[in-house]
């Protein structure tokens, strides 16, 4: 995907652990590979 | 000519200095020679980040999310999730230090993130809350902290032999030996100092060095230092370190000796001065002198290459409104180039030769950065640009007088953004108090 000035992104399952527990969210990171 | 002195004063910050209002810091991307200069475009407000958690009474290291609130240069201005609109603990930190990380680098370590004691108490599912926060945010490249590992990396080593200029006579150059690389900026020691005392510093893509045997190639004055064999562990630099310059053709319409142009003059560059083209060398290089100021046997001279953006053609500075520093002694003022072309008996370089690209360069007038003081070149000094010109950035140095201002291109390798200092350890030069400047 790219966003409006052209940038490339990739979305990411990202892990997050807090004391309560890990989980994971689904968030953008630009691409590794441009 | 006006210099500085070395200020050494390590409380200055950044972070206060720019706050949180409408003070810029140039983008990283400004500048492609610095470290992730050319992977900086993804760096934006909003992105989520990995950072030590300050305000935490557990013994070990441990870390929450925190997001962009305000991009200067290399440095962001923070702020911890579950703060909200809360401004009152947001804080600066250089994106490139070692604490800075993508969100998920924790769990990859089996580290756990933990809010800050003086929110922990406002929400009572913490992880509903990061799933709804970040959910859809954008993060930091996962190899984020190895580029910025891989571009700190320099070709230049200690006890390479270069070319470069000689600081006492612009004219001609002489063999120095790396001593120090910090951040691409070359400590060089001309060959043949006792102490290593004498000594030039510039980057490593800059105009004044060059490989060995370059003087000798393009014609230029070179002086020979008696040191007779290299000593162990010295080595010529390899000549694909250097900046390259563009192929010209002389063959055709080129630069000829006696041509009239402005010149910024790399003994006061403050001013753009009446110049001439003393003598055309290879590779399209020009030696040029300034008009009026002149050693009879050319020992002012100084060598730009004709697609320098350091020159420009008669009447650049008058259509740019710039103060065209006349030729010392001419009298009769204002200066005209129609009268003095014809006093002098003298033509004007044609303007077609000129390099008059225009990257573009993202440079805005206010925009705060850290410069090199080129008179003084081993400083790099907190500045503003206050005035652009096609690519022409005039950097005004904080806390000196407008007298002290430098043209520079904005290509420039001796311009850095924000926060270039404390990444690469190369001490930064505080804005001038007035005690200091006295």
């Amino acid at each position: 995907a790219a966003d409006t000035s052209g940038r490339k992104w990739e979305q990411k399952q990202v892990q997050i652990k807090t004391l309560e527990g890990e989980f994971s969210v689904t968030m953008w990171a630009s691409d590794d590979k441009k | 000519v006006k210099t500085k002195a070395a200020v050494p004063l390590d409380s200055f910050d950044w972070g206060n200095y720019i706050g949180s209002g409408d003070l810029m810091g140039a983008p990283v991307s400004c500048f492609k020679h610095v470290p992730m200069g050319t992977s900086w475009d993804d760096i934006t407000e909003g992105i989520r980040v990995e950072v030590l958690n300050s305000d935490s009474s557990l013994p070990m290291k441990v870390y929450w999310i925190a997001s962009i609130i305000k991009l200067a240069g290399f440095k962001a201005l923070l702020r911890y999730e579950g703060f909200d609109s809360d401004s009152g603990q947001d804080f600066w930190s250089n994106l490139c230090v070692p604490d800075i990380h993508a969100v998920g680098w924790c769990a990859s370590g089996g580290k756990p993130l933990v809010p800050p004691k003086s929110i922990q108490h406002k929400v009572t599912n913490w992880k509903a809350f990061l799933v709804k926060r970040l959910t859809g945010a954008k993060t930091l490249p996962s190899d984020f902290s190895t580029k910025v590992q891989e571009s700190m990396q320099f070709p230049f080593k200690k006890l390479m032999r270069v070319e470069v200029v000689d600081k006492a006579h612009l004219c001609r150059t002489r063999v120095a030996l790396v001593q120090q690389v910090i951040g691409g900026r070359l400590r060089l020691v001309y060959e043949e100092s006792q102490d290593g005392s004498d000594d030039f510093w510039c980057h490593m893509y800059s105009p004044l060095i060059h490989t060995i045997g370059w003087s000798r190639s393009i014609g230029h004055r070179f002086k020979r230092s008696d040191v007779a064999k290299k000593l162990d562990g010295q080595v010529d630099a390899p000549g694909q370190l250097f900046a390259k310059v563009k192929d010209v053709d002389q063959s055709g319409e080129w630069f000829k000796d006696g041509m009239k142009l402005e010149a910024i003059d790399p003994l006061n560059l403050s001013a753009i001065c009446v110049a001439t083209v003393r003598k055309v060398l290879a590779d399209g290089y020009l030696m040029i002198g300034i008009d009026g100021s002149e050693a009879a046997d050319g020992s002012d001279w100084f060598c730009y290459h004709g697609t320098s953006p350091s020159i420009f053609p008669a009447g650049f500075c008058e259509i740019n409104s710039i103060e065209l520093t006349p030729p010392r002694g001419y009298t009769k003022l204002p200066f005209r180039w129609f009268d003095y072309l014809r006093e002098t008996s003298s033509v004007a370089a044609p303007v077609k030769l000129f390099n008059k690209d225009v990257p573009n360069h993202g440079f805005v007038p206010g925009m705060k950065l850290e410069a090199v003081d080129l008179m003084e070149p081993r400083l790099v000094c907190v500045a503003t640009v206050t005035r652009i010109v096609h690519r022409l950035l005039r950097i005004h140095f904080d806390g000196w007088e407008d007298e002290y201002d430098q043209w520079v291109d904005c290509e420039s390798p001796d311009l850095y953004p924000v926060g270039w200092c404390q990444l690469t350890g190369y001490q930064l030069q505080p804005p001038a108090m007035q005690a200091s400047r006295d």
